[in-house]
């Protein structure tokens, strides 16, 4: 299964993540 | 075949001639391989290698009984505990890398999802799972791996007109406010898809693909305070969606069951898409009873659409970072 997030953010979003990188629920994807 | 006498069709060896066959795919594969590891290391980029129009459609094909044994959806998921395993299913946990302590509800004596008592982020993961695929999206081919692309108009479906959510209510969120006017930037194309999503000036449509390996936790949360007004439910096939897949088959996601659930977060657009594979193609929203998925009723490359929304730009379904938003089933 996979779950895909697509959404609007400005420019300066960035993302705390690799691909590749194993993640589990409540850990950061990202910053603003 | 055709020419030879019945004597001399009998001394072919199947056999013999399937090993060689075998044996030479798979050397012809090592070889590719190796090239490619050459080249990488030469600094010369390998384009990937698609799957053809025959091997998509042998995957998007099973053979006849799956897809009726999955759309069983009940009886490929008994009522089992943990109890029922005996002293094996610690084994099985620790060898699963299952942290059973992470469970709201320990010890586990029912066959539901638990929910999590993990913390949380200031902004999280909706799952456990692999990244695949992160980063700011370009133009509306949005990569799925690395050089593999998917459409993003087949993925998430016609844009409809959807009354935007009104100021969230979370406790301690920063609530969810309307988008402002729309304004593309000058790069794009002013019609395409891609700027029909990004609601103001400024911003960047992103995208995050989330795997799901067999063994990981299986529920989806929601990633950050919004408001779903809208879901639409396309069915599909229930293709792997590993990253060898993905890396194989261009369009995977637009191919497979899937519920996209489309709103608006604090800074606009904001879409959460649950993609079925295979064996796990029964998607559960908790908050949407009418949704029915991995059902043969429904028709593949047609969508369901349900809105949330109310009448006057107002209501939907208010989420909050960290909500229990649905899972993923057997069958």
């Amino acid at each position: 299964s996979t779950v895909v997030l697509i959404f609007e953010a400005p420019r300066h979003f960035s993302f705390q993540l690799q691909a590749g990188q194993r993640i589990r629920f409540g850990e950061a994807l990202g910053s603003l | 075949v055709h020419t030879a006498p019945a004597r001399a069709l009998l001394l072919l060896r199947p056999l013999r001639i399937l090993l060689v066959a075998g044996g030479s795919y798979l050397g012809y594969r090592q070889y590719e391989s190796y090239r490619e590891r050459q080249l990488e290391k030469r600094g010369l980029e390998v384009a990937p290698r698609l799957a053809g129009h025959w091997e998509v459609g042998a995957f998007l094909s099973p053979p006849p009984p799956t897809p009726h044994v999955t759309e069983l959806g009940p009886a490929a998921s008994p009522d089992s505990t943990l109890t029922h395993f005996g002293p094996g299913a610690k084994r099985g946990l620790f060898l699963g890398s299952c942290m059973v302590y992470e469970s709201e509800s320990a010890p586990l004596g029912s066959a539901d999802f638990q929910g999590l008592a993990a913390p949380l982020c200031p902004e999280v993961s909706p799952a456990d799972g692999r990244i695949l695929s992160c980063g700011p999206v370009r133009d509306c081919e949005v990569e799925q791996v690395k050089g593999v692309t998917y459409s993003l108009e087949s993925f998430l479906g016609p844009r409809t007109a959807q009354p935007l959510a009104p100021a969230g209510g979370c406790p301690g969120g920063r609530g969810v406010s309307p988008p402002g006017l729309s304004a593309p930037p000058a790069a794009e194309p002013a019609g395409s898809f891609r700027n029909q999503l990004v609601t103001r000036d400024g911003n960047e449509l992103y995208q995050c693909v989330i795997y799901l390996a067999p063994g990981d936790y299986h529920c989806f949360h929601s990633p950050t305070d919004w408001t779903v007004a809208h879901r639409r439910h396309f069915p599909g096939s229930l293709m792997s969606v590993s990253p060898g897949m993905a890396r194989w088959i261009k369009e995977l996601f637009c191919h497979n069951e899937r519920v996209v659930l489309s709103g608006a977060w604090q800074h606009g657009f904001f879409s959460l898409t649950a993609v079925g594979a295979t064996n796990v193609g029964s998607i559960r929203i908790y908050f949407d009873r009418d949704l029915h998925t991995n059902s043969p009723r429904h028709c593949q490359g047609s969508y369901n659409d349900l809105s949330f929304a109310g009448g006057a730009g107002r209501g939907g379904v208010t989420l909050c970072k960290g909500d229990h938003l649905g899972e993923f089933d057997l069958g």
